[in-house]
Parts: structure tokens; C-alpha cells; sequence
């Protein structure tokens, strides 16, 4: 169907903003939280690396060229799909960019499913796109939580260092990308806010309210680092495809570290399928 | 061992800062990822070999499959059997429940059947059309199949009978369930 585009209940569940698809309204035990996620692809700077201010985005570093730009459209309407066992929200939001926004019965998190590729490459301009999460007037103080390789959650907060003095940071995004192996969370003392992600990505709060990890970059200048390739990678004549999840969390800060802990473990540590295939049609009886 | 040591080995390669960070060059990543699908494979003939000898409808490790391509909705086996077992193995020290998603061809039905015989409700959802795009994937899916395998034990596993049912029964079986909870 195509409205209403709501998922779950108001113990846990979200809503759709009719005339905009990036903004939600969540519900977390009978509150209402406003919520924003969008994609945007942030360019690629292009130099000759002949200095540090010229030095091109690519494997070994990333450099963004200016703010990031959104890539959805956003007339494009979402469809719903709803049954027994989940229910999901399907959003195209351009020929290279979409996802699914799941739910499934009784869970405790909200599953966000990112498609994103081929990447194109006809104006040559590198692009490295991210999914961005922002809960409006959500005070965490410029700070936010990372995990070290799934274990400590490490403090950062903006534009500081805990072993010397940052006196000017010219490189205000990438000064504050952390790597995201499993975790990051926002918290305002009361609440936490927390993405878990299924891969290593780059990933920060560069605004309060506010995170953002790197999904997806295809790249066309070698930075000169070392590899001596630009970040290109391509498969049936394309560039690669990338598809993965981000699973939000929100709730009171006590609770929250049961349902992450919980879930970290349940998604990184999956079960193992194995498929076995009957050669003759047998009932459940006979199997048994 | 000899079926093991080759993913030990590889997954040691694999802790080389090029392969975690992908600074390496674009032939070193080819072979990285020839490496781990090689030892992968391997490594599954152990898996179903073990699993044969403890998990129920597991004939012979020669049935068993794992099926790769899975992160683009792509299996052989679901997409192309009139019936099979699925046997998930828990590697989890606790119990968990697992939602299963399999790819199908659409408009077919399916019964999913857990160990203790209770069939399972199941739900098919469309793949969105970007899947369907993804460059290289050769599938004819069209569709999810999806129910919940509850209370999958620790370090264990539960196997469930998933059959393809003739349209016709599958819609009686869907009027009698309306007709049911309209009364």
C-alpha cells in the first residue's frame, strides 16, 4: 500500500512524513521523538598533492569538497508493505540510492537496509555517500560514544583530543570521523540514540542530534599514499554495489545497553544457514 | 583439518592492515577475496559433514549447501526446490531468535514447518526493484520468504521442512484462514 507508510506501534514504530519521506516521527514507549534520515554523498576533493591543502580524497584518506549533497528525490513516494511478521517501508530514492525501513514483530530495533550502486562515474567527480540520522533538538553536548573493535565505547567529542591541545581544525569533518566497527551512540543523559552497523564504516556527529556513517565511496584520483590506484572498483563493467544495515535503537539510557549488547551479538554473530535439498517430496512425519 | 586450516590461514591473511582498511591494490583485493571464497568453501564441506552427523534430514554432507550469494537475494536451493531443510545453527552461547528471509520466485507458496512439527506463519514480501538491477545477479526471486525461527538453542541448531505448495491448496488454506477470523 502506499499510505498510510507507518510501521510497528507506539511501543516502538515510526510514521512517515506524507510530503516528505525524510522525515519520520518515532515512537519509543508512547513518546514521540521527530526523526530525519537521508542519504547524501559528500564530493571527493580533487588535487595534486603537491601540499596538504591540495591533497585528494581516496583510499588512504577522506577529504571531502564541501558540504554534503542530498541525493534523494524526494517526490518520489515510498510503498509499505505489511504482513504477520514484519512489516517494511520500500523507498527508491534515485536509480543508484534506496532502502528498506523494516520492523519486524516484537523486535527492539529499527532495521534501515541501504542499497547503494553503482556509484556513477559521467561528471568524473568522486563521490562518497552517507546515511545521515538526526533526532532535532537533541542535546548531547558535542559529544559521542564509538566502539573500539566492538568492545569499549571510546568518548569523542568534537573537535578535541584527550592527549593535545587542538588548536585548529581545518579539516572539520574528516577531523571528526571516527571508525564505527559496530557502534555509535548519542546520549543527552536521560535518553541514548544509537546506530549499529553490520560492517566497519567511517562515521560521526558532526551536529547535535546528529549521526552520520559513510556507506559507499567510488573515487577517480589516487591520493598518493602509496596504492597507487584511485578508489575505483568496478564489477560487470560498473561500479561495485554495496548493501547492508544499520540498525537504530533509542530509549532510556539503563535499558539501552541490555537491548545494544543484545543485538550487537544477535546481527555480528548470525546464525549459520545450510540448505538441504530433498530429492523427493517427504511430510514432516517421514522426516522426522 | 586439512578442510579448516585453509580458512585459519586466510582469515590470518586477512589481518594485514591493507586488507581491513582496502588500501591494497585492486588485483591483491581479487585475490583476497579468491582466497576467503576458496577456504569458504572448503570450510562448508567440514560444516555439513559435522551437521550430517548430528542435524535430522541431512542425508549426506553432499546435499548440504550454504548458499553465498544470499546479500544479494540470490539462493539456489530456495529458488529452485519443490522442498528442502533449512538447519540454522546457533554459534551463540544463549538462546536467539532468527527471522529468516529466503529468496522465492513470486507467486508461489510455501509451508514452513519447525522440529516440533508446528507450521510456522510465513510471509512473502516483493524484493524492491533495485535488487533486481544489482549488476551480475542471475536469479529468478523475485520475492522474500519470511517467518521466525524462535529459540534457536545455544552452540545447537533446529531444522525446519520448508515445502512448495500447489497454488490451489495454498489458497483454500488462505480462504479457510480469512473465513476463520472474519467469523
Amino acid at each position: 500500500t502506499e499510505s498510510p507508510l507507518d510501521l510497528g506501534d507506539r511501543r516502538l514504530g515510526l510514521t512517515i512524513d506524507d510530503s516528505d519521506p525524510r522525515r519520520f516521527v518515532m515512537y519509543v514507549d508512547n513518546e514521540e521523538i521527530p526523526l530525519i534520515q537521508e542519504f547524501l554523498y559528500y564530493k571527493s576533493m580533487v588535487g595534486d598533492n603537491s601540499k596538504d591543502y591540495k591533497r585528494a580524497s581516496g583510499a588512504y584518506i577522506f577529504r571531502p569538497d564541501g558540504s554534503p549533497i542530498p541525493v534523494c528525490d524526494n517526490q518520489k513516494k515510498p510503498q509499505r508493505v505489511s504482513g504477520p511478521v514484519v512489516q517494511e517501508i520500500h523507498r527508491e530514492c534515485n536509480e543508484w540510492v534506496s532502502q528498506v525501513i523494516r520492523l519486524y514483530n516484537g523486535d527492539d530495533n529499527i532495521e534501515f537496509e541501504w542499497l547503494v550502486g553503482p556509484i556513477p562515474n559521467d561528471d568524473k567527480i568522486g563521490k562518497e555517500v552517507i546515511s545521515r540520522f538526526r533526532i532535532p533538538f537533541y542535546k548531547n553536548n558535542q559529544t559521542f560514544y564509538t566502539d573500539s573493535n566492538g568492545r569499549e565505547m571510546l568518548k569523542r567529542i568534537l573537535n578535541y583530543r584527550p592527549s593535545f591541545t587542538l588548536r585548529e581544525n581545518v579539516e572539520n569533518v574528516t577531523g571528526n570521523y571516527y571508525p564505527i566497527t559496530s557502534r555509535i551512540s548519542l546520549t543527552d543523559q536521560q535518553t541514548r540514540f544509537s546506530v549499529l552497523n553490520d560492517r566497519s564504516q567511517g562515521g560521526s556527529s558532526l551536529q547535535d542530534g546528529e549521526i552520520e556513517l559513510m556507506v559507499h565511496r567510488r573515487i577517480f584520483v589516487d591520493d598518493a599514499f602509496g596504492v597507487d590506484e584511485a578508489l575505483n572498483e568496478t564489477a560487470f563493467g560498473v561500479g561495485l554495489v554495496a548493501r547492508g544495515h544499520h540498525y537504530l535503537t533509542y530509549g532510556p539510557v539503563d535499558k539501552l545497553f541490555e537491548v545494544e549488547r543484545l543485538l550487537a551479538q544477535r546481527k555480528l554473530i548470525r546464525p549459520q544457514y545450510f540448505f538441504t535439498k530433498k530429492h523427493s517430496v517427504v511430510s514432516y512425519k517421514d522426516l522426522k | 583439518e586439512p578442510k579448516i586450516t585453509p580458512l585459519r590461514e586466510t582469515m590470518g591473511m586477512m589481518q594485514h592492515h591493507d586488507a581491513i582498511t582496502g588500501t591494497e591494490k585492486q588485483h591483491v583485493a581479487n585475490d583476497y577475496a579468491r582466497l576467503l571464497s576458496e577456504a569458504m568453501e572448503e570450510c562448508e564441506e567440514a560444516s555439513c559433514t559435522i551437521l550430517s552427523g548430528l542435524a535430522a534430514g541431512i542425508e549426506t554432507s553432499a546435499d548440504c549447501k550454504t548458499c553465498q550469494l544470499l546479500n544479494i537475494s540470490q539462493c539456489e536451493v530456495s529458488e529452485h526446490s519443490e522442498q528442502f531443510v533449512l538447519t540454522l545453527y546457533n554459534p551463540l552461547s544463549r538462546p536467539v531468535t532468527e527471522f529468516v528471509r529466503l529468496p522465492i520466485p513470486s507467486e508461489t507458496a510455501y509451508s514452513v514447518v519447525d522440529p516440533s512439527g508446528q507450521r510456522l506463519t510465513v510471509q512473502f514480501v516483493p524484493l524492491p526493484s533495485a535488487v533486481l538491477r544489482i549488476p551480475g545477479r542471475k536469479s529468478s526471486a523475485t520475492s522474500e520468504l519470511v517467518f521466525q525461527a524462535d529459540d534457536l538453542p545455544p552452540l545447537g541448531y533446529k531444522s525446519y521442512l520448508i515445502t512448495k505448495e500447489p497454488s490451489s491448496s495454498y489458497l483454500n488454506r488462505l480462504r479457510a484462514e480469512r473465513s476463520a477470523q472474519s467469523e
